[in-house]
């Protein structure tokens, strides 16, 4: 059982914290100006802290983003540790919002802070999740998109949480598409310079 | 390996009293 007296230092206390940002849309100022940052956190006991002091996300009005990223890189493709990387990439349904998106955000929160992805935690930056009336997105940014082993390796998704806690089980199954949902990364290059509404998918799983 | 914390673990924390 936990202790209650020793925090518990999450793996990354040695090279960084975490930070997490919030953003809300107001189109009167600069896309900057919009980002906040809330706080950022070094232990288990502190994300549990902050998690329940936070409204959820589903609660959050359309526009409105958390980012959760390691200290030092900004949520944005412009820092020098996001812009050769990319995202991979969920986007839900409409009625997910109020089933399943708070659930799928925290097992992404968790998989960060646990650093769950092997020898490949290096390469995770952080995670967004967008709320939006057409859809909500939660995202995995990643350093390098021409890594291929590391992403691919990432993007197994199964890895984000074990079984029955699969994103990409859970979400599949919830859709019935099993073949027809895909799971995308996309460079943040290929997204900065799209020109339609789509962003061509690097890898999928 | 590489130090990492599962999910079970992690949500051991989750509704623990918090010392201030």
């Amino acid at each position: 059982a936990p202790s209650l007296q020793a925090p518990h230092p999450l793996p990354t206390l040695l090279s960084f914290r975490w930070a997490l940002w919030f953003f809300k849309n107001d189109k009167s100022k600069m896309w900057q100006a919009n980002l906040r940052l809330v706080t950022k956190f070094s232990t288990v006991e502190d994300f549990w802290a902050l998690y329940t002091h936070i409204q959820l996300a589903s609660k959050l009005t359309s526009g409105c983003d958390y980012s959760l990223f390691k200290d030092g890189i900004e949520p944005m493709w412009e820092d020098s540790q996001n812009k050769r990387g990319g995202r991979w990439l969920i986007t839900l349904a409409k009625q997910q919002r109020h089933t399943e998106l708070d659930r799928f955000w925290l097992e992404t929160l968790l998989c960060l802070i646990g650093e769950m992805f092997d020898e490949y935690s290096d390469e995770v930056c952080g995670a967004v999740i967008n709320i939006r009336a057409k859809g909500d997105k939660i995202a995995i940014w990643t350093r390098e998109a021409e890594n291929r082993e590391g992403v691919t390796h990432i993007g197994r998704v199964e890895s984000w949480a074990p079984p029955p806690f699969s994103l990409r089980r859970i979400y599949k199954e919830h859709l019935g598409l099993s073949q027809k949902v895909a799971i995308g990364y996309q460079a943040h290059a290929d997204t900065a310079t799209k020109s339609g509404s789509l962003t061509k998918n690097k890898f999928v799983v | 390996g590489k130090k990492q914390y599962d999910r079970e673990f992690l949500l051991d924390f989750q509704f623990m009293p918090v010392c201030i």
